[in-house]
């Protein structure tokens, strides 16, 4: 039987700035 | 006896497995200590198809952490690289090549048929079966923009000691020297002087370095168009500029120079087939200006001609060009008040701006348009150097 493929779940995504905000905070965590 | 041992074909995938503990040194040796000279002989945007084939993985086995991850961490070290070389033409341009053929990508193998139209079925293939990453490829439009904008200031910044130098005060033309006004005779030199002058060549020359780099490095035809149109904008904003507020430069020779100059660069957009990027468009107010200086400024005919001809030039400067303006010697008169008069007259109609100078901090808006690959992805070699054996 031919199924239909289900449809894509869209990933919500940070922003750039939100990125960066991130990279920074795990650099500071890290020793 | 000899036997001939059949070798079956191997039907690669056109994805690239790795361990999640392995992404940090994925994106180290492909993005953080990527030189581009690596990867020379390979082809263009190696790491953008590479990125690609490893979030395909992703998709296939329906990890969204590890999309979300890979993505994270390779826009951030691409970022990191840009602010440790933001200062380095080829090392951005590089970045700008590779994001917006990752971008290319994401749209491509996206699943959505308007962007599908020039795939072949092996690439429909290839398309992502689990996650839509449209907001990831928003986020990736947006750091193209930053890096386009690296780019420009980094060219901008080469090009700017040169330019009033190479377009105003060089002389190639032989024996213009005679003609300049009395007083400002200057001597010609056919390269870079003792006080840092540049000759129009040294634009040239310039202009086929970073036509080279972003050629060799794979970016997009549309995009290199957009670079020189913004460039000789700016070549164009801090010529006038200068004119507009010197008066040794406002005379007739200087126009004859400049129409050369301009004609020069002309010439090699047209060599490089850059003539319809709308470069020539944007150095139209120098042109005029060029033309202005060479023209006869007595009879109201004269002025009508101005008038006709000065289209993108604004009334102030136009005026201001006419005050500055310095006969050959002194059997040429200066213009007279009378004819600027009639000049502010035939022009009073038009809504000029009111600034005299132009903005050259101005950046022209810049799209990406989609731009699909006809490579496959299993068709993709890993060069060795690369140091990615663990893919």
């Amino acid at each position: 039987s031919t199924q239909r493929p289900r449809p894509r779940v869209l990933l919500k995504a940070p922003t750039l700035a939100e990125m960066e905000e991130m990279s920074t905070s795990e650099e500071e965590e890290s020793p | 006896r000899q036997v001939t041992v059949q070798r079956k074909e191997k039907d690669f995938q056109g994805m690239l497995e790795y361990h999640k503990e392995d992404e940090a040194l994925l994106v180290r040796n492909l993005v953080t200590d990527l030189k581009p000279q690596m990867l020379l002989g390979t082809v263009p945007c190696l790491p953008a198809y590479l990125l690609y084939m490893c979030i395909r993985h992703a998709d296939y086995v329906n990890d969204d952490l590890k999309v979300h991850s890979l993505l994270t961490s390779t826009i951030n070290g691409i970022k990191k690289v840009l602010k440790k070389h933001n200062d380095d033409f080829e090392m951005t341009s590089f970045w700008l090549s590779n994001t917006c053929r990752l971008l290319h990508c994401l749209k491509q193998y996206s699943g959505d048929e308007g962007f599908m139209t020039q795939n072949s079925m092996k690439q429909n293939e290839h398309c992502l079966k689990n996650f839509d990453l449209t907001e990831y490829r928003q986020v990736l439009s947006d750091l193209s923009i930053q890096i386009y904008q690296q780019l420009i200031k980094i060219a901008e910044g080469v090009l700017q000691p040169m330019i009033v130098s190479a377009m105003l005060e060089n002389e190639s033309i032989q024996g213009l020297s005679g003609v300049k006004p009395t007083g400002y005779r200057k001597r010609s030199s056919s390269m870079v002087d003792g006080d840092n002058s540049y000759c129009l060549e040294a634009i040239v020359r310039q202009m086929n370095s970073f036509h080279a780099v972003m050629c060799d490095q794979g970016l997009d035809p549309e995009i290199i168009q957009q670079v020189f149109k913004q460039l000789f904008y700016v070549i164009n904003a801090v010529t006038l500029n200068n004119l507009l507020l010197r008066k040794d430069v406002c005379s007739w020779s200087t126009g004859m120079q400049l129409r050369y100059n301009i004609s020069q660069l002309e010439e090699w957009l047209r060599g490089r087939n850059l003539h319809q990027s709308g470069a020539v468009q944007t150095m139209e107010p120098l042109i005029q200006a060029a033309q202005l200086l060479q023209l006869k400024k007595k009879t109201p005919e004269d002025a009508e001609a101005i008038c006709s001809l000065c289209t993108s030039l604004s009334t102030q400067q136009i005026v201001k060009i006419l005050n500055l303006y310095t006969p050959l010697n002194e059997f040429e008169e200066r213009v007279t008040v009378a004819f600027i008069r009639t000049i502010q007259a035939q022009l009073q109609e038009r809504n000029d701006p009111q600034q005299l100078l132009l903005d050259s901090k101005h950046m022209f808006p810049v799209l990406f348009p989609f731009n699909p690959s006809s490579l496959t992805m299993d068709s993709i070699h890993i060069p060795a150097c690369l140091n990615l054996e663990f893919l």
